[in-house]
């Protein structure tokens, strides 16, 4: 296990992130 | 029993290897349909811009290492394009379930995605050899270990790509594989690397973003960004 932070919301993905939605 | 550092890296690269055993250095049949069904089909884009890339990689990773590892340089390549397509289409079955939709046209033909999941996938790839080339000094192709000099953010000037751009692939690139916690331990490494520093360097897309943000409130007085 690790304890990276995932900190996009479940509204926000590579879609949103790359100026796709 | 603990491993020692050797056997760590070499279970390390194994685990990469395995894991792509039956990834193809082509988009699979799931992939290639999902270009298919853009508005505007970027095979051939995507095609063209790796050999481009390719070229460019296998280049600089001579210049460093030495020139009779060219070929290791194109062996490195190819196994990050196997993992970049693997998470693509991890990434692609996630959206799809997120977002109800099958046309990723506008992601899919942004140069600027492909360029930054590559990288991500070739910063994995350098940074699980990375290790075990330093961890078993005397082990090369004639030279000193120096495939450590290839760590992030080494990737970002070969694919002449912003910070702030592969600062974005990261957590999605790490949700879609099973990345050891080594590796996710480094790209977290390489986010904070970004974060806390080559995003604020002068003439950073960053510095752009704010000033378009902030010509919103009119009001508002902008700091001029720190040298």
């Amino acid at each position: 296990s690790h304890d990276y932070h995932f900190g996009l919301e479940d509204h926000e993905g590579i879609s949103e992130l790359f100026d796709c939605d | 029993p603990p491993q020692t550092p050797v056997r760590a890296a070499m279970t390390s690269i194994q685990q990469l290897r395995g894991d792509l055993i039956s990834s193809g250095d082509q988009p699979s049949t799931n992939l290639a349909t999902y270009f298919k069904n853009c508005t505007v089909d970027p095979t051939q884009d995507v095609l063209k811009r790796l050999e481009t890339l390719g070229q460019a990689f296998s280049q600089r990773f001579g210049q460093t290492v030495g020139p009779n590892c060219v070929v290791l340089g194109k062996q490195r390549f190819t196994l990050g394009v196997k993992l970049y397509y693997k998470v693509m289409e991890a990434m692609l079955k996630s959206e799809e379930k997120r977002l109800s939709v099958q046309n990723f046209s506008k992601l899919l033909n942004d140069p600027t995605f492909h360029t930054s999941l590559l990288a991500c996938a070739l910063e994995v790839v350098m940074a699980t050899y990375g290790e075990s080339s330093f961890k078993t000094a005397g082990y090369n192709c004639g030279g000193e270990p120096s495939e450590t000099d290839m760590r992030f953010p080494w990737i970002l000037d070969v694919f002449n790509l912003t910070a702030f751009n592969f600062y974005k692939v990261i957590e999605s690139f790490i949700k879609a594989d099973s990345l050891s916690k080594d590796i996710i331990k480094h790209l977290e490494t390489c986010e904070n690397l970004i974060m806390e520093r080559i995003a604020w360097r002068t003439g950073s897309l960053l510095f752009e973003l704010l000033r378009q943000e902030h010509e919103g409130g009119a009001a508002e007085q902008v700091e001029t960004p720190a040298s």
